[in-house]
């Protein structure tokens, strides 16, 4: 009803999802994103986590990130959206061999002008 | 476009791949 | 508007197509058809995105007209693409 756990709340977390220090686990990160595309930083190396770190999967729970999932009061973002319609976009594609749909779709459209 | 493209490279040459498909770039898209 | 739009998106798939294949030859990779697609669609998309944002910024600050002070503040996430946007502007201006 507000925004403390209660004793039993708080109990059920403390036995089951908070780290301690004799977890294998000391720290969880977010993967390091930089623009490769930039020159200077293209050889920047993958950083390796150090041990203890647990490093978060962007990609991991893919399968489940091609459609909306329902909402309450705040709908996705554009950002989101983008995201899951790209991924119905390959899910589409990716069977085909050889001819592109999209490719057939778009091409007649083209016009050298619009090139610059 | 060629952030996505390099990425999806690197996401190839990772799995020993030469040919860069869907596969490659859905991975990489979340970092996108 | 469609076919505006459709010319568009066919452009950028072409320029994206060009640009994927100079990656590719740099790499010593093949790109498949269909990944070139995801990427120009991808981009088209993210365009829009800008486009929308950009005409945000404009009216906030009351001008009928996008300029680079608006781009910039586009970037303002990513300190090396703001590096990168910024210096690129100063080359241009001079």
């Amino acid at each position: 009803k507000d925004w403390l756990l209660s004793e039993e709340e708080f109990k059920l977390w403390n036995r089951l999802y908070r780290l301690r220090s004799s977890d294998e686990i000391k720290e969880i990160t977010l993967p390091q994103v930089q623009f490769l595309s930039l020159s200077s930083e293209e050889d920047i190396p993958t950083e390796e986590p150090a041990p203890g770190t647990r490093q978060l999967s962007l990609s991991e729970w893919s399968v489940w990130q091609d459609h909306p999932f329902p909402t309450h009061q705040v709908g996705h973002s554009d950002r989101c959206l983008h995201f899951i319609n790209i991924m119905q976009m390959i899910e589409g594609m990716r069977r085909e061999e050889n001819e592109c749909s999209y490719e057939l779709e778009i091409q007649p459209f083209l016009q050298m002008e619009d090139v610059s | 476009v060629v952030e996505a493209a390099i990425r999806s490279v690197r996401q190839a040459q990772a799995e020993d791949l030469t040919q860069v498909d869907v596969d490659q770039l859905e991975k990489v898209l979340p970092q996108l | 508007e469609f076919s505006y739009r459709q010319r568009l998106k066919a452009a950028v798939h072409y320029t994206a197509g060009c640009l994927c294949e100079e990656v590719a030859s740099d790499k010593e990779v093949q790109f498949s058809r269909q990944t070139i697609a995801a990427i120009s669609e991808l981009t088209f998309r993210q365009c829009e995105n800008f486009a929308r944002d950009l005409e945000m910024f404009a009216r906030h600050a009351r001008r009928s007209t996008i300029n680079t002070e608006d781009v910039k503040l586009l970037a303002r996430r990513n300190h090396s693409l703001l590096k990168y946007i910024t210096e690129k502007n100063e080359e241009i201006t001079q």
